[in-house]
């Protein structure tokens, strides 16, 4: 049966991407036929697999504007077994432009209906905003992987983005859950980072991933290579902690 | 005469609201009198000047729908000379709201009309979407602000942001110009900072300013004590450099 999961979260910059990348890459290097969608108006999760702008014609926009379909968008990847959407500016304009249109929230869930055969998992990378897009991407998901930053602000939007998710679960998708909260960019070397993490694993318990991604600079090089970090520095602390929580991730699948 | 500046940049977690805070502060304690006006619903630089949650009532939100005055909204923060608009989740609903409404992009700036005397400078802390939030600080703004990150992904999405700027000066305000970009969390200890350094230099050339903002982990403490850095520690680097950056801009502003 497939999963699609949304990776999400408000608050900029706490590794939505780089965790929608990374771990679509673990997994597909276990054998899953995984789709990544870059619904991020920035498309960086495009350039993070190495998507040329060129390459972007039939991307995200167009899916959810029903001007091609999912088997016409998705795009293979250097990566074996992981395709992706792209994603372009046009999407910027698909807020506004989804605001009259009919069943507005559930575009992107029709789109994967007619491909539910043909991946084991499928990933959103969302923007940093609990807009339209993000709500697309929260009605299609059977759950939500929540990259949470070693960091003070980081930890203000987090309960607000956690009622949204039950606000969509009560009104558009019964079968939404919180899947995981994922510590991203942790600096053993400060405290803070440590304060962070007590504070999210007391409030938020077996949700939080065992799993913890560090803070290091091989991932933040990768994406100038279009590759991956797994593919650019399967070694380094980064990319084993993806690989980790990959695992820990189907773990918790399996006890699903 | 008074000065408006946006703090804006549609990645997510390049340091708007950290540059906003700091700068702010340094501004108010060379004798400026300065409001800071947050338009992120996540309330990041409210919560960076210590504001609580309950005193945000008269906020952001109400003063783009005209249910108070500026006045009102505007809170004294523990720094002399320094006032803020604060903000609260009522503001993600704004975006929606404001569609419909009549001169939906100008509401800020007919806020802004009524207390033109009693501010040298304003400053708006954006969310990380080009949405009509954003476009109310462009509509509203004198110039813009773009604090930049030092990551390959941060890049991306600048020239669109320029574009943005220079389509929102075309249609709505002609006095809009690109006040400069600050290169912020530089990690001299990796070269991809020094390659974005270069990069960014060599394509926007004078734009970018001189001083650059080093991460320093004092810098991300701050928050969590409900101060700026520059109050929390004002010795430390990243104070020290946001304080040569409220000297630098002032020196562009005589020369303006
Ligand atoms: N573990 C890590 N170590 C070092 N750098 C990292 C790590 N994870 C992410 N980064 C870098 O931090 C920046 C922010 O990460 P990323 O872009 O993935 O966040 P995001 O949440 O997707 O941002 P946005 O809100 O703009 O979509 C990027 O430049 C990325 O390369
Ligand atoms: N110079 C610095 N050194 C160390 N940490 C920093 C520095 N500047 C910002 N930070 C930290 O990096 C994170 C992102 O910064 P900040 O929240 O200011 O970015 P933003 O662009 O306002 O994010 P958003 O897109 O969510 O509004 C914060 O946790 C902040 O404390
Ligand atoms: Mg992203
Ligand atoms: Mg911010």
């Amino acid at each position: 049966k497939m999963r699609v999961f949304s990776v999400a979260n408000q608050k900029g910059g706490v590794g939505k991407t780089t965790t929608t990348v990374n771990l679509a890459t673990s997994l597909a290097a276990v054998g899953k036929k995984v789709l990544v969608i870059d619904l991020d108006p920035q498309g960086n999760a495009s350039t993070g697999f190495g998507i040329n702008r060129a390459d972007r014609d039939n991307g995200a926009y167009e899916l959810l504007f029903k001007e091609c379909t999912l088997d016409e968008a998705a795009i293979q990847t250097k990566v074996p077994n992981l395709s992706i959407v792209a994603s372009t500016v046009d999407l910027s304009g698909a807020e506004i432009e989804l605001i009259d249109a009919k069943k507005r929230e559930a575009r992107l869930k029709q789109a994967l209906e007619k491909s539910k055969e043909k991946y084991d998992y499928v990933l959103f990378d969302c923007p940093p905003s609990l807009n339209l897009l993000t709500l697309n991407a929260l009605v299609a998901s059977d759950g939500v992987i929540v990259p949470l930053q070693c960091e003070f602000y980081a930890l203000e939007g987090v309960s607000h983005l956690i009622k949204t998710i039950e606000r969509v679960k009560a009104s558009f998708n019964p079968d939404l859950e919180l899947q995981g909260i994922v510590l991203t960019m942790y600096d053993a070397r400060n405290n803070l980072s440590q304060q962070v993490e007590d504070d999210v694993r007391a409030h938020f318990k077996d949700k939080v991933y065992k799993t913890i991604i560090p803070r290091n600079v091989r991932v933040s090089e990768a994406p100038s290579f279009g590759l991956p970090a797994i593919v650019y520095d399967m070694r380094c602390r980064g990319s084993q902690a993806y690989i980790q929580l990959a695992k820990e991730l189907l773990k918790r699948e399996r006890e699903f």
